[in-house]
């Protein structure tokens, strides 16, 4: 563990937790995309199937329960618990365009052809791009509630943690998973004319609104 | 084969 995965961590809980928050202190889940929170709750569920199988710590068994539970909680809001409140007309991004393409890469290029092996390698693949139903749906709004582009900041910002920490794991440990690196890269990349918004309006209090 | 101590991450 480095200080950039553990912030990078922190900064992911953090965006979970604003998301929840602003659901049941709003009980509102307007503005949010419930096809990027299903593609988050399939994301954690097919990269945590090693929950029982092979223990790293406390800390990483926990958080990978709390991913999960609440990435379900979500869903359920969005589409049974606040459903009156969600927006399905902005919401329309043809998530099968994502996660077929992405299927069929964590099938060819894996680092071992083993079942769990390939789910990990499509929930790596699959988190660099889930976030795009809710990016189309922001620009299809033309704005953002400020506490939304505050979970998306802190969402965008843990991956790009994670690049400095692969950094750090590269030169200290050797570590290095190309993969894992390349899929970080993209989603990062995915984030920076949102990063840009956000520094430029969000911080000076006016709204943001895509495309710029 | 999986990079060293595979997947330690979230």
């Amino acid at each position: 563990m480095n200080i950039f995965r553990l912030v990078g961590d922190m900064s992911h809980l953090l965006a979970i937790i604003i998301l929840l928050m602003k659901m049941w202190k709003s009980r509102s889940v307007a503005g949010i995309s419930g096809k990027s929170q299903i593609l988050f709750a399939i994301v954690f569920t097919t990269r945590y199937l090693d929950l029982f199988t092979s223990f790293v710590s406390i800390y990483n068994t926990s958080m990978k329960v709390f991913f999960i539970g609440t990435s379900y909680v979500t869903v359920y809001f969005i589409y049974q618990h606040f459903k009156p409140t969600y927006d399905s007309n902005h919401d329309t991004f043809r998530v099968e365009f994502l996660i077929v393409p992405v299927g069929g890469l964590a099938f060819l290029v894996n680092h071992e052809f083993s079942l769990l092996e390939i789910l990990w390698t499509f929930s790596i693949y699959l988190e660099s791009v889930a976030i795009l139903p809710q990016l189309f749906m922001v620009s299809k709004t033309g704005e953002a509630e400020s506490i939304t582009s505050h979970y998306l900041f802190a969402l965008g910002s843990y991956r790009a943690l994670y690049l400095l920490n692969w950094i750090y794991r590269y030169y200290f440990e050797g570590f290095f998973d190309l993969i894992a690196v390349v899929a970080g890269c993209v989603q990062t990349i995915l984030y920076c004319d949102f990063f840009y918004l956000y520094i430029t309006k969000v911080l000076k209090g006016k709204k943001i609104s895509l495309p710029a | 084969q999986p990079p060293k101590d595979a997947h330690d991450e979230l």
